[in-house]
């Protein structure tokens, strides 16, 4: 398809695609890529990471990244890198709360500059943090790349596994592989006396991976750390034996 | 300007438009959106509300109310009433995981038919729940209805402020008045010891208000009533004594 940008991330490219995705918003999908990257980054994997949320781009502050323009190299860029992953974000183009006032051809421009115009080299591992939505950056990414295998991260709640499930249902109609299912925030222990509150519910996940045929991969706590490492740009994979850095 | 479309909520209608936005995904904008419209029509407000998230409609099922499409008079939707509320979602006119794999301007297209092919009367209140982001649809909406107000709704730490002080400027920009700051999640109180817990942390609200130049509307713990009631779609507003009740 002439259309189509080409990207060194194409079919027969060493490096595999993991786009995490969701659908709905605020369910954890960057708390996960971050940690994810990292965890793999940690087993000597080399790997990129792509902040595809352009209207709100979080990865910079889960990785304590300044907000500052990354240096170029002939014409392209050249990727930073915190905690062992190579990372391109939106957020390193803007001031603090500078909203990104773009309609939809522009956001599909930027999803082709971010995989075909950044000095990546061959990671083994590129993963994408999808933005919520089903519209014009998953639309695009899905067309660019193929060969993508999605992770969709959700929370229990009917309210949040109704959106997930679309992001499934997009993947299974652009034909890419579903890896698995993420519960998210699956129930909070009292730090104070130990009782387990199920505060979103339970099931969504399950309901998601069975409609997919696929599994849950996991189910991660909610819990203060996780929430707090995010906001102070250490994800917690670091510290294994945190209840969600032994998940990643 | 003749490229703007024509709406009954123009300049000098009678009816009061509320924006509620956030630019961060799962703050709690369609709870907050839809108990806010619950206790105006309490008080005996003539209400519409406008699920302006195509991607991932969540008012129908937060208003309990099926996912059937509307019926039409002289070629405009008539919308289907819920707790005394008019409302129109895409929820409407979807299978449940169907994902809506469209790209911006369509987004536009369908906002433009919301606000003029529905056969609203004449409302005291016309409530909009925005999608994440501030894009198309955000866009379209500031256009189209420039008298409207602006709800910024946040959940307190740094990873959804940030994200959602994106929206408050937005306002800003396009000229819209901010009635103020909602603060959700705020901190959660656990029912079988009474500690409470500051697990989204504090301070983010009162961060995007100040920035913002306007107020702190109220904050709303986190609570599995609110969250079990918004899957089973009797919005919180209808019972006074629960702590998310009282604050609307
Ligand atoms: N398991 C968890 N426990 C506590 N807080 C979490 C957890 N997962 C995510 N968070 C917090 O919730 C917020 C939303 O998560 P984020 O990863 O930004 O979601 P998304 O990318 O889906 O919008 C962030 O502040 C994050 O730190
Ligand atoms: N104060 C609260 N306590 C518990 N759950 C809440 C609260 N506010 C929102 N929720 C739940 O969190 C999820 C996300 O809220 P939602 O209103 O859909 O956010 P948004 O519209 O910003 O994406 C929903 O399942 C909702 O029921
Ligand atoms: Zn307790």
């Amino acid at each position: 398809d002439p259309g189509i940008p080409s990207t060194p991330f194409g079919p027969g490219a060493k490096t595999r695609v993991l786009a995490v995705a969701s659908g709905k918003g605020g369910v954890g999908k960057s708390t996960v890529t971050a940690n994810l990257a990292v965890a793999l980054a940690q087993r000597g994997h080399a790997v990129g990471l792509i902040d595809a949320d352009v209207y709100g781009p979080t990865i910079p502050l889960m990785f304590g990244m300044a907000t500052v323009a990354p240096a170029s190299r002939d014409g392209k860029l050249v990727p930073p890198e915190a905690h062992g992953v190579k990372i391109v974000s939106m957020g390193f183009f803007l001031e603090d709360d500078e909203p990104v006032i773009w309609r939809g051809p522009m956001l599909g421009r930027a999803m082709e500059q971010f995989l075909g115009d950044v000095l990546w080299g061959s990671p083994d591992y590129l993963l994408i943090d999808l933005p919520p939505g089903t519209g014009d950056i998953a639309l695009t990414i899905a067309q660019m790349l193929p060969a993508a295998e999605v992770i969709v991260v959700t929370t229990p709640q009917q309210a949040a596994a109704k959106i997930a499930a679309k992001a499934a249902k997009m993947a299974l109609l652009t034909k890419h592989r579903i890896i698995g299912v993420v519960e998210n925030m699956a129930y909070f222990v009292c730090p104070n006396c130990g009782e387990k509150h199920f505060i979103f519910g339970h099931g969504g996940a399950e309901d998601i991976a069975r409609a997919a045929g696929t599994i849950l991969l996991g189910r991660i706590p909610l819990d203060e750390m996780t929430r707090s490492a995010g906001d102070a740009g250490t994800p917690p994979a670091l510290d294994p034996i945190s209840p969600a850095g032994a998940v990643f």
